[in-house]
């Protein structure tokens, strides 16, 4: 089958684009902290914060494209994603990080580290509904 | 003359992966 094409790159990445935090603050993308997306987690009634550790890095099918193995949560379950290498993930205690992190910021302008083996990501799960 | 702009404004769970495994049946 054909390659389906990379996805698209969102704009919120962008340095300078205005994030709503759950509690209405306003926040530019790179003065995000760990703090605010704890905090606005604990605000949401659906979303849920789940740490998501690196477990393995390695090319995508084509270029541009790394495949990216994580541990998800309290029970480490293996999920693979494929994203772009310049598609930035937000690393608890460090912030922005990316596989390419020059790439990053020259699409972006956004400060970036670089994404590695064994760093914690933030991510998200939809909280159980008792 | 400064013509209004629109700014637009992201929610913050837009900037987070949603890495929830497949649930088995």
């Amino acid at each position: 089958s054909p390659a389906a094409p990379p996805p698209a790159l969102p704009p919120y990445f962008t340095k300078g684009s205005i994030i709503q935090l759950a509690d209405g603050e306003l926040k530019k993308v790179e003065e995000l902290r760990t703090e605010d997306f704890i905090q606005s987690a604990e605000i949401s009634s659906d979303l849920k914060i789940d740490s998501s550790t690196v477990e393995r890095i390695e090319d995508g099918p084509r270029p541009g494209i790394a495949l990216i193995q994580f541990a998800v949560g309290e029970h480490r379950a293996q999920v693979s994603v494929e994203v772009r290498v310049e598609y930035p993930f937000f690393v608890f205690g460090q912030g922005w990080s990316s596989c390419c992190p020059d790439r990053t910021s020259q699409l972006f302008d956004l400060p970036c580290s670089k994404l590695s083996v064994g760093d914690v990501c933030i991510s998200l799960t939809l909280r159980e509904l008792k | 003359n400064v013509e209004p702009r629109s700014v637009a404004v992201f929610p913050w769970h837009s900037l987070v992966p949603f890495l929830a495994p497949s649930q088995p049946d």
